[in-house]
């Protein structure tokens, strides 16, 4: 949008088309830009890369989660259980965060709660090893929650800081497989009472408004601290947080930016607006 | 649903012959918000709505329909028209073995969708080879392993040090002198703004020349469907397209924005994770449920 531009129906009509373009939503970007010529007027702004700016601290606001980073230390063993739809990055993702912890001078436990797919747990045990993480892991086709309680039972003997637990992906509509997710959880709560202390939603950004079913449905059945948008690295905006965080109230807390270890950034609410516009 | 949105556009309007321009333009907003919360790209949206509007105005309001009801079996056909009449079976080779290459985002359902073409084309009397070209991602080789045993298909690996377009052309070989009529090649998943790595892609096409190319795209894909499919489109030429987990309740917009934009069939619907969980695309069950 150029600097001389008139503040008139097609700069308005503009923007939306940014938002939608962006995957926020038809409803929701109308919504906000309803909301953005009621401030303009208000305020009498006159120029159009001021209306930009108004817009772009109106979107930070709504993405701006209290909690921002992971509440770990006061744990011992932390445990974090991270969940989603098949393909989204859940398993690169645990090894991103493995790394980190590592980095931190942490000591992680990684479970290869992943029981069903096809070399899954293969696939978590080389981010084990590139991360230098402990590994627990049972027979292919056995039941996740006894990986789960395996886990951490280890981790308390081992005097492990932190365990992440990895799941399957799965489909929210499929209610026996959202039920499996229950038990995962009720097992860790039962060895833990207020674990897992962190159950984190990993979502694609390439992902349209289905997105918003997904985080309904994830919450409703596990309860979610937060989410991680990965997949940030492509053209994809990820827009649909903007209505998961104005409805949910579940924080984006990382996303991802590439498939290395090194790929994840603690999430930033302005650079993550700024990057809508480019 | 649309079609009660639209019959409260038309509420008012009882036993009207034809649809006026007022009408029509009034149905289309609810047209353009109805495909937009599917996940169709915007601006394919709004090619798809003035071709509609052009049909719709002055168009015959059928006894037996309210002018609700007509615009939408006028939007119906449209998508119909859009998505359909075109050859929605793989391209067989005049002399085997014919090369089927897989390609798309990362998690796109390659792997899987490569095992579950290998054993529909197995049932159909073929005899597959399965590629593991895939020599990036962890376990990646040993996961197509494990889908080829599933199925009783062979799967050609050299493991994770050789370069694909290498793995690629030995294994072309490899079914010529072994009986393989079908080769089914798995690629990394990659992004279509890598050029390094749609460089690599652009090489097994020129090493083997494929008679098919396959991308594979994820059913609850939003507006970035039609920038992944122009660029995949453009690099290597698309044959087809495979939408994957549609067992579940995303709209599926992303058929419409990947047809609409690269002029390619979608093939095969991905309906589950299992390895017989593939379908036919069909363009009329597709249309209705995009459109909600
Ligand atoms: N470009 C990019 N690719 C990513 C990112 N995160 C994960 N991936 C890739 O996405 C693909 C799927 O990642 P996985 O970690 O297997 O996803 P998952 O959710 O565990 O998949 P399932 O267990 O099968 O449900 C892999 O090719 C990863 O390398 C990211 O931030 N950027
Ligand atoms: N529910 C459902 N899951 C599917 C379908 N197709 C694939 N999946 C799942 O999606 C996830 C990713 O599938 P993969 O085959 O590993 O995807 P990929 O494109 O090969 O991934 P990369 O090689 O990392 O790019 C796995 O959990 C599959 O089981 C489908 O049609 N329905
Ligand atoms: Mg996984
Ligand atoms: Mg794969």
């Amino acid at each position: 949008i150029s600097l001389n531009k008139e503040i008139d129906e097609d700069f308005y009509e503009e923007l939306e088309e940014i938002l939608i373009g962006a995957d926020v939503g038809v409803n929701a970007s109308l919504q906000i830009v309803e909301s953005l010529r009621d401030k303009v007027k208000e305020r009498k702004i006159k120029k159009a890369d001021e209306v930009k700016e108004l817009l772009k601290e109106e979107l930070a606001k709504i993405v701006e989660g209290k909690s921002q980073g992971l509440n770990l230390n006061e744990h011992q063993p932390a445990v974090i259980m991270v969940v989603g739809v098949n393909g989204v990055g859940k398993t690169t993702t645990i090894g991103k965060l493995a790394f980190k912890f590592k980095e931190e001078g942490k000591k992680v436990l990684l479970a290869a709660g992943d029981t069903f797919r096809a070399a899954a747990i293969e696939q978590l045990e080389v981010w084990a090893n590139r991360s230098g993480s402990g590994f627990i892991k049972h027979q292919q086709g056995s039941d996740p929650a006894a990986v789960a309680f395996d886990a951490i039972q280890a981790a308390k003997s081992r005097g492990t800081d932190v365990v992440i637990i990895d799941t399957a992906g799965r489909l929210q509509t499929k209610v026996n497989l959202m039920q499996e997710l229950q038990k995962v959880k009720r097992v860790i709560q039962k060895e833990i009472p207020d674990a897992p202390h962190e159950t984190l939603l990993v979502l694609d950004a390439t992902t349209g408004q289905n997105a918003i079913s997904q985080a309904k449905l994830f919450d409703e059945t596990v309860n979610l601290s937060g989410i991680v948008l990965t997949k940030l690295d492509g053209t994809a905006k990820g827009g649909v947080v903007f209505g998961i965080c104005s409805e949910m109230e579940i924080p984006v807390k990382f996303i991802g930016i590439g498939e290395r270890i090194e790929d994840l950034r603690e999430f930033n609410p302005e650079n993550f607006v700024e990057a809508l516009f480019d | 649903s649309l079609s009660e949105k639209l019959q409260n556009t038309f509420k008012k309007l009882k036993g009207k012959g034809k649809l006026s321009e007022k009408d029509v333009k009034e149905a289309m907003r609810e047209v353009r918000m109805a495909l937009l919360e599917a996940d169709v790209n915007y601006k394919v949206v709004k090619d798809f709505v003035n071709k509609v509007k052009e049909r719709a105005v002055g168009a015959e309001v059928l006894k037996s329909l309210t002018p609700g009801q007509q615009v939408i079996k006028i939007v119906h056909e449209e998508l119909i028209d859009l998505m359909g009449g075109t050859n929605s079976s793989i391209n067989i080779a005049s002399k085997p073995p014919t090369i089927i290459m897989m390609v798309g985002l990362q998690g796109a359902g390659k792997t899987t969708t490569a095992g579950k073409l290998g054993a529909n084309l197995k049932k159909k009397g073929r005899r597959p080879l399965l590629v593991a070209c895939d020599v990036y991602r962890p376990a990646a080789i040993h996961q197509l392993e494990v889908v080829g045993s599933q199925i009783d298909i062979p799967v050609f690996s050299m493991g994770d040090r050789q370069n694909p377009v290498n793995i690629a052309k030995a294994a072309v070989s490899h079914a010529e002198n072994h009986g393989n009529d079908t080769v089914i090649l798995d690629t990394a998943g990659r992004l279509h703004i890598n050029e390094e790595l749609m460089d690599e892609l652009k090489n097994i096409k020129a090493e083997v020349k494929p008679h098919e190319i396959l991308l594979v795209v994820d059913a609850m894909t939003g507006q970035d469907a039609v920038n992944v499919a122009e660029q995949f489109n453009e690099a290597l030429g698309i044959d087809g397209a495979v939408l994957t987990k549609l067992d579940g309740d995303t709209r599926g917009g992303a058929a419409l924005s990947v047809k609409a934009v690269t002029g390619c069939p979608i093939k095969y619907i991905g309906v589950g994770e299992k390895l017989d969980a593939l379908e036919d695309f069909h363009p009329d069950r597709m249309a209705s449920r995009i459109l909600g």
